[in-house]
């Protein structure tokens, strides 16, 4: 095959009564996020450029878990890692903890490809992010109702649980990422 | 988490993975995603991204693993897939895309869902949700 994409927005348990409405729209943002992928590797783009460009779909799309709409810490702040690598040198990039990138897994190609290291945390990612051409935004920004209202969920499950110990996997699905 | 990985016209491959990681999480908590070789993994043979419960899948340097399967067992994306999902890991830890160098894609998860799609340049496609 000339070229070939596959991307994902997350596993987990989702429970088959999803409603009919939120399906769709998971269905036409997984087939919007190939489109772009697709057609880039079609007019001959490169392979990095078509997952980047892929994922920035994906990020900017509070359905899944990565920037506007990931997930909260315990202390109610969104943190969002990403990691880039490219095959045909074994070059990566890398970051973790950060906090006002609006697409993360930009800064982390930056990371591989204009500095000499591989993996930036926390602040020294947002440092980083200060050197190189990415677009911040507020923190603000990755807030989503959905999301808090899980933190909350969870806050409140964590106080009410006897054990850490995790049995089923309804009960263990607030670890997938 | 979301990921993407790709094959081009000029045979290279690539992988990335971008997370908000998992809800609750502690200070400082890392996952699999930015961990090269765990959540994310790219060579000259096969590109992987991973999505599910980090701790699990850091734990068995999984996104490597694949590659590894890959390039000792005998050039069978599949294979190399079901090994990983199958026998390392446990059910309802984690879920993969990959392609390999022949622009094969595979996508599995043990978790019961995982959204996802692919498409190559011969019109295969598969876009699904659960298992």
């Amino acid at each position: 095959k000339e070229w070939s994409i596959a991307l994902h927005g997350g596993a987990g348990a989702v429970s088959k009564d999803m409603p009919e409405e939120r399906q769709q729209a998971y269905m036409e943002s997984l087939e919007e996020a190939l489109t772009i992928g697709a057609e880039i590797l079609e007019n001959g783009g490169s392979a990095l450029d078509a997952i980047e460009k892929t994922v920035n779909y994906l990020e900017d799309n509070e359905l899944y878990n990565a920037g506007k709409g990931a997930v909260f810490t315990s202390e109610g702040t969104n943190e969002l890692d990403a990691a880039i690598m490219d095959g045909s040198n074994l070059n990566a990039g890398a970051v973790t903890g950060v906090t006002t990138v609006k697409n993360p897994i930009s800064l982390a190609r930056k990371v591989m490809t204009e500095s000499r290291h591989v993996f930036f945390a926390a602040e020294g990612a947002e440092t980083f992010a200060d050197q190189v051409d990415v677009e911040r935004v507020d923190p603000e920004y990755f807030y989503t109702e959905s999301r808090y209202r899980s933190l909350q969920r969870a806050l409140e499950r964590e106080k009410q649980e006897s054990s850490n110990l995790l049995e089923t996997p309804e009960e263990k699905a607030w670890k997938y990422g | 988490t979301v990921g993407a990985v790709a094959k081009d016209k000029d045979g290279n491959l690539a992988a990335a993975t971008s997370t908000g990681g998992m809800t609750n999480k502690k200070f400082g908590r890392v996952g699999d995603v930015p961990i090269i070789g765990s959540g994310t993994y790219a060579n000259d043979q096969v590109a992987v991204s991973a999505t599910g419960w980090g701790e699990k899948i850091m734990l068995s340097v999984s996104a490597h693993t694949l590659a590894a399967h890959y390039k000792y067992e005998g050039n069978d994306l599949k294979a190399s897939m079901n090994y990983l999902v199958n026998e390392v890991l446990n059910p309802g830890d984690a879920g993969f895309i990959a392609v390999d160098k022949y622009g094969v894609f595979s996508m599995r998860t043990n978790t019961g869902s995982m959204f996802r799609a692919a498409i190559d340049s011969e019109g295969n496609k598969d876009v699904g949700i659960w298992e």
